[in-house]
């Protein structure tokens, strides 16, 4: 479902429904240091759900998430209000997956650090499919490309 | 619980962070 707006103003390049599963904020930085690897990450999750710190079932309400050069932006389905407002350079890393429940469901996790780069939180989100996990996985590194290069 | 194929999109501004 990427759908992108052509008329140049819009800030959003690629536009994905999601599911909002949980976020884990402000982890001291020796902590998001052993979250480097993506199997730690994974891990990380996966124990924070067995703790009750992250749902396993995300909330019913569909979410968009829009990725641009921005970054990436979280809204209600009206677009009326935004849950969360990622800018690319406090991005750290995005991370997909299977959520190993069967369903073909995929989690989106992104790790995002502070401008002091003190604390990380981790964001984690389900998509319908691992094809949509893909592109928001392409596009977004289409972003950081984009940012790489207009940097030089 | 298995996880199958992980991908990873790292920002190059925290290559290695």
């Amino acid at each position: 479902s990427t759908k992108s707006l052509g008329n140049g103003t819009s800030e959003t390049c690629a536009e994905f429904r999601v599911k909002y599963v949980g976020a884990i904020e402000k982890l001291q930085f020796d902590m998001s240091r052993t979250l480097q690897e993506p199997l730690d990450l994974i891990n990380y999750i996966d124990a924070a759900q067995q703790d009750g710190k992250l749902p396993y079932v995300p909330r019913d309400e569909e979410m968009i998430l829009g990725v641009s050069k921005y970054g990436v932006k979280v809204a209600s389905p009206d677009q009326c209000d935004v849950l969360h407002r990622h800018s690319l350079y406090l991005i750290v890393r995005m991370l997909c997956y299977d959520d190993g429940l069967g369903a073909g469901k995929n989690l989106l996790a992104l790790k995002t650090t502070d401008a002091k780069q003190e604390a990380c939180s981790i964001w984690v989100y389900q998509c319908s499919s691992s094809e949509q996990a893909q592109s928001i996985c392409k596009v977004l590194s289409a972003s950081f490309d984009s940012a790489l290069t207009s940097v030089k | 619980i298995y996880k199958s194929a992980v991908t990873t999109v790292v920002n190059p501004k925290y290559e290695g962070k």
